[in-house]
């Protein structure tokens, strides 16, 4: 099943926070996540990956006019309360994510938009993925650019 | 808007790989995935977050039938030459999804699915989302019984 790269999309909306160094046990994403629905933070992406030594970070975005009060929420009690270390903010994100159907059974398509990154020298932040967007966290700066030479590398360009 | 929860699935047919220790620079991801479509190994779910001191993890699932065709590539030639510490693989999980939409101007929904699993013990090992779909990376022996108590907590059960 040939892969379908319908787009490119970028969104420069948002910033990126990251609780480092949770406990992982069950009850800590609960937790963290009820105390930020109870102040209407609109968590977008989540990424949690594996632990070692029984800590994780938590990361995830939020609209960039919320991060004060994600902030304010997480060192207000809720750090401490899941005995998490601390939490890391960064404005400076834009997340570019190439939209399709049948990546799955795909895995060049991955490749392909890492290698097209990597040859722009945009290091790639955070990954996460569905099966029908990846989506990559890069630096701000860079996000619009990744898009135009995603687009030439799918070839979108047309 | 009032987010809208369609189902909640679970896939059993998948194993973890993670990369551990990967330097957090252009070209790492785009050597890994190259190598592992180079070899036709189905990748789906990719997590990768945020580096510290330079140095990050990169996971991902696979169909559990190419585990060891993963290891072979990865281990044959692959860590050494971006860097990586080791793999680790796991082939006792689960990955159970909330599917809807409207999720994301809706943090309590990811709030409800971690506060089910928390209230049950069920450890979350990895999270990754989209708009549409909340997946967390569970213990194989309970990602059945952790779709049960979703359907219920989101009022699918009638
Ligand atoms: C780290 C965090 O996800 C934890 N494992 C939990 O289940 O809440
Ligand atoms: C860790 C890995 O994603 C690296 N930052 C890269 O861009 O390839």
């Amino acid at each position: 099943e040939r892969p379908i790269i319908r787009a490119v999309t970028h969104d420069l909306s948002e910033s990126k926070v990251t609780v480092i160094d949770v406990p992982d046990r069950p009850g800590v994403s609960a937790q963290l996540f009820r105390a930020l629905a109870r102040a209407e933070v609109n968590v977008d992406m989540i990424v949690q990956n594996v632990s070692e030594e029984g800590m994780t970070d938590i990361s995830f975005t939020v609209p960039s006019e919320q991060v004060e009060l994600t902030r304010q929420v997480l060192e207000g009690g809720v750090l401490s309360e899941i005995g998490a270390e601390r939490v890391s903010t960064d404005g400076s994100i834009g997340r570019v994510s190439v939209v399709g159907a049948g990546m799955k059974s795909n895995p060049g398509v991955a490749a392909t938009m890492f290698e097209t990154l990597a040859a722009n020298e945009i290091n790639i932040e955070m990954i996460s993925t569905s099966a029908i967007r990846i989506s990559c966290v890069v630096d701000a700066s860079r996000a619009e650019e990744a898009v135009q030479y995603l687009h030439t590398a799918f070839g979108l360009d047309g």
